[in-house]
């Protein structure tokens, strides 16, 4: 994966940080202190897409729904989150319990090229 | 995005940075309430002391080292537990005592659970942590009695009744995952546990108003796997 840097219009992760202090959510949310919502953004080149070797790879599902909807779509590719972590929360319910929970797939950690 | 975009993400470039940025963490609020099932964020009327919350943990932490098998064997509690990365959203949740009605020799204590909970997760365990304040030597019988409300809703009926011996100032633990996952099955939210001693202690748990022995329920669910057909 790529992290964004400079001008580069590659596919690329776009980090991003939501500080829960600065949107009024740290009374409710004991930890972490902020998400880090990371996104893929940016150009996957024409001769990425339909590489034979993505036949293996585990976003053939997703190709094989684009194709199915839109046919030209295949000669594109997408810029997609090819590794995720889940979110761990720590917070009050509306009861005021206290309750941990992981959020599967919520953090992005790199994008990739479909 | 904007009607034409190829992507959720592509649109957002074209945006000024201050609109990328609001739409970026409305997204994230969105996103993070959609998981955790609320309509909106709480509001928080009873923040719990960080007492305790620290003897709860601290409580919990002991318990399973109590209930932990022999050094060399996996250890998960008794609980079926899912390999990591199965992508099925599990909870721990810490649900705090509220005084109820009481006398010399009894006491009642209201323990809430969310709507969010009830349906759309399968309780794995659920354990009463209370707190005995023997006024003395000897042993103290107390019975624990959990109640659920009768289908009018207006009376309760008791669920289960178990006595237990205080000998000493201890914690005490009872398995009430059974009633915890029947209460939510009948669409109710609210665990009633009851607390009877047989002579006049006074009331039995006068550490109910105590923060670092404030009886508590700690859950362990797993949010229901819609049925998924595997095609092969």
């Amino acid at each position: 994966g790529i992290d964004c840097s400079g001008d580069s219009r590659m596919c690329c992760l776009k980090e991003f940080f939501v500080d829960f202090k600065e949107i009024g959510w740290e009374d409710w949310i004991i930890q972490p202190e902020g998400y880090h919502m990371n996104y893929c953004a940016g150009l996957c080149p024409l001769h990425m897409a339909g590489i034979p070797g993505l036949a293996a790879s585990f976003h053939t599902a997703v190709l094989n729904l684009i194709k199915a909807n839109n046919a030209d779509a295949a000669v594109d590719s997408c810029c997609v989150p090819t590794q995720r972590r889940p979110l761990s929360l720590l917070y009050y319910d509306r009861d005021s319990n206290i309750v941990k929970t992981d959020i599967p797939d919520m953090i992005v950690d790199a994008c990739g090229c479909t | 995005a904007p009607k034409g975009v190829w992507c959720p993400a592509c649109g957002l470039s074209a945006l000024a940075p201050t609109a990328q940025r609001d739409v970026l963490i409305a997204l994230a609020k969105q996103s993070i309430l959609s998981k955790l099932h609320l309509p909106d964020r709480p509001n928080i009327t009873q923040p719990t002391s960080r007492g305790a919350l620290l003897t709860a943990l601290h409580r919990m932490r002991a318990q399973r080292v109590d209930t932990a098998p022999p050094p060399g064997m996996p250890h998960d509690g008794g609980i079926p537990r899912l390999r990591p990365g199965m992508g099925v959203q599990e909870y721990e949740i810490l649900s705090f005592a509220e005084s109820g009605s009481s006398t010399s020799r009894s006491v009642r204590l209201h323990f809430h659970f969310t709507r969010e909970l009830a349906g759309s997760t399968e309780i794995l365990q659920a354990t009463l942590y209370l707190f005995w304040a023997v006024p003395g030597p000897g042993t103290h019988p107390v019975i624990v009695r959990l109640l659920q409300p009768d289908p009018a809703g207006l009376n309760t009926t008791v669920a289960s009744e178990t006595r237990l011996e205080a000998q000493r100032d201890v914690w005490a633990t009872l398995d009430v995952a059974q009633a915890i996952q029947s209460l939510l099955g009948q669409g109710s939210q609210r665990l009633t546990v009851e607390l009877e001693v047989a002579e006049d202690w006074g009331s039995p748990l006068l550490a109910v108003h105590s923060d670092s022995h404030r009886p508590f329920v700690a859950v362990q669910a797993r949010a229901r796997t819609p049925h998924r057909v595997q095609r092969r």
